[in-house]
């Protein structure tokens, strides 16, 4: 049975920000998150993948009552990039698989993709590192998904 | 000071490899990682954020040592798909800031993020959870970038 993984999580209460076509340039998640925490905004997981030709996105996930207030404040800080444009999903499902050494356990990400493609649950977002791995999904996902995950690692 | 973060770290020794273009439905994930775990590789960090049209791009960092292996398995598996392009960093630096709580404090993912901008270092990949807040950048940027930090929390 699975004795790395010591938890499976399903947190239906954040919404997600994108902002696509940042200034791929030092300073610019600075501004973001600089931005952000002067609302005192919680930010659980941020995700940027590598740029290309000089832009880059960037999303993550606040605590659904602050999406507004985010919003708000990305739209101020994100107005002097002409091309940023940004967008949201008030509504997902973030799934956690939760242990330790998760990236030596070779199995622990293929078992965690596996079981969500089973339950026929597209993955949006993911963000892991060696003791959680998170995966974003529809809001209407999120049981099913917390389901499939359950029966994959016995938790 | 800061006693909410409690290490920062430097990792010189992983690649990255990014695969842009996959389809995103269920299963894709999947497919990838169940491949990367047969040449039993370890995969640190995930990244993958909103997909758009139908594609989606996906990135991880793996051991430098494995890069080879990985983009074999990967080629192979990605080739059904038609639009999928591989690329990958051989080189990068990996720098993480660790602690608990790092999400309900508001102000760590700024000044990491601020830290990283005064060095004029370029964030390439970011990844966070509460308690680890990563970043990828160019390998030559990766002591300055960790000396940074170092300095910004008193690490
Ligand atoms: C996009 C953003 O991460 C930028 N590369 C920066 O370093 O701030
Ligand atoms: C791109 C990939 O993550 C896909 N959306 C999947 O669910 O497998």
């Amino acid at each position: 049975e699975d004795i790395v993984v010591s938890e499976v999580q399903l947190d239906p209460d954040q919404a997600r920000v994108t902002i696509r076509n940042l200034p791929d340039v030092p300073g610019v998640a600075a501004h973001v998150f600089t931005a952000v925490a002067e609302g005192q905004i919680m930010v659980d997981m941020i995700v940027q993948d590598v740029g290309q030709g000089g832009l880059a996105n960037l999303s993550f996930t606040v605590p659904r009552s602050d999406l507004d207030q985010c919003l708000l404040l990305l739209r101020e800080v994100t107005e002097p990039w002409a091309g940023a444009e940004l967008s949201f999903e008030k509504q997902i499902a973030k799934l956690s698989v939760m242990g330790i050494g998760l990236r030596s356990h070779t199995g622990v990400g293929e078992k965690m993709f596996r079981a969500l493609a089973d339950a026929g649950v597209n993955v949006q977002l993911i963000n892991t590192s060696e003791i959680r791995m998170s995966a974003i999904v529809a809001p209407s996902d999120g049981q099913r998904a917390y389901d499939s995950l359950i029966r994959m690692f016995r938790a």
